[in-house]
Order: structure tokens, then sequence, then C-alpha cells
């Protein structure tokens, strides 16, 4: 375990926990994309499969155990919970996300480690994971204001990004034979769909104005 | 040299 997958793995912890804790202080969530929240409670459901049986560390279960917990938090209170699901912006957040989840099922069969079914269910979730960020994207791009809630969401996933992609560089030059083309190659496409979002984020930030996507 | 290859990032 290296810094910068702690780093990331704590900015990744921080970016759920603080949405679910949001959405559960102010009863609100508004801005926040369900179908979003869904991909990433799909993908953690699709790569914690081994939870029970493949014992890492104890760090490793515990983050599990959390991600899993806090991810289906956020869909429950989004779709359950009778005043927060009031705040949701159904009409806008319209993203067709079963047309990203199928063809990332079909790339995980094609392109994956071992032709199992945990392995192909861990390709499966790491290609979800790099575009289960564009429904959130797409509403923040509709309805164009962002408030804080989602403009740290996508910050903090952002910069968990940034990090893993330092830490497989970091571990490249001190593990030998460290190489997994296929985390690499779609989490450096995930960290570049946040590209243009961090540019504006910081544009707005040092222009001290709201933050404005372009259309 | 199979369990090496298990996933040990999150």
């Amino acid at each position: 375990m290296n810094l910068f997958r702690l780093a990331g793995d704590m900015t990744h912890l921080v970016s759920v926990v603080v949405l679910l804790l949001k959405i559960h202080t102010i009863k609100s969530c508004a801005g926040v994309s369900l179908k979003t929240q869904e991909l990433y409670a799909l993908v953690f459901a699709a790569r914690y499969l081994d939870l029970f049986v493949h014992f890492v560390s104890l760090y490793n279960t515990v983050m599990k155990l959390v991600f899993l917990a806090s991810s289906f938090s956020i869909v429950w209170y989004m779709r359950k919970h009778k005043i927060v699901r009031r705040t949701y912006d159904r009409e806008h957040d319209t993203f067709r996300h079963h047309f990203i989840v199928l063809p990332c099922l079909v790339l995980a069969l094609l392109i994956n480690e071992r032709f199992t079914f945990r392995e192909v269910m861990w390709a499966f979730s790491i290609y979800l994971e790099a575009v289960a960020i564009l429904p959130q994207l797409v509403l923040l791009q509709r309805t164009r204001n962002i408030d804080n809630l989602t403009g740290q969401y996508v910050f903090f996933l952002g910069a968990y990004r940034v990090l893993y992609i330092l830490n497989w560089i970091y571990r490249y030059f001190t593990e030998p034979h460290f190489v997994h083309w296929i985390s690499w190659i779609a989490g450096i496409v995930q960290t570049v769909l946040y590209a243009d979002f961090f540019y504006y984020y910081i544009i707005s930030w040092k222009n001290n104005v709201k933050l404005e996507l372009p259309a | 040299e199979e369990e090496d290859k298990e996933h040990d990032e999150l």
C-alpha cells in the first residue's frame, strides 16, 4: 500500500460518504444523478463479489463494506426516502444508462484477465466505473448550475482517479511485472472524462464565480 | 501463482 493509493481510497471514501451525509442532513438530492449512483452501486456489487471468499486485508474488507453500504444507501435515499425522493430531478436525469451497462458487459466478456465469472464481473465493474459519471456530468450540464453538493462530489471523485494513476505509476516502478492493462486503460479513460469538469471547476473557483458548464 | 493474480486494489 503506497501513499498515493491510500490517499486515493480516502478521497474516494470522502466523496461517497460526504454525499450520503449531505443527502441525509439536508434531506435533498437536488443536482445528484440517480443513474450515476445506481451505476456506482452496480460497480461495487460486481467488483466485490469476492468479499467473503478472498480475504486481502482488514482494510480491504472494511473499505469494500463501506463502499457497498454507502452507495446502496444513497440509491435507497433517492428512490425510497419520502422527503429526499421528491427532490430528485427526474426530468433532467434522463441518461439511458442501460446503454452503457450492456456494452461494458459485452466488453468484459471479450476482454478480461481470465474467463471466469468473478473475473468477467471484475472487468465489467472496471469498465462500468470508467463511464459511471456520465449521467452526472450530463445532468450538471443540463441544469447548468452546480451547487456545492455535486461539485464537491465530482471533484473528489476526479481527485481519487488522479491519485490512482499516480499509484499505478509508483507500483509499476517499484513492483516487478505489475501490469494491469484493463485497470490502467479504463482508469485513464475515466480520468479524462473528469478533465473538462476540473477545468471549469478550477476556473470558476479562481474567478470566484458560480460554476457554469458550457451547454 | 493463481492467487497472486487476485485484485488487491479497491
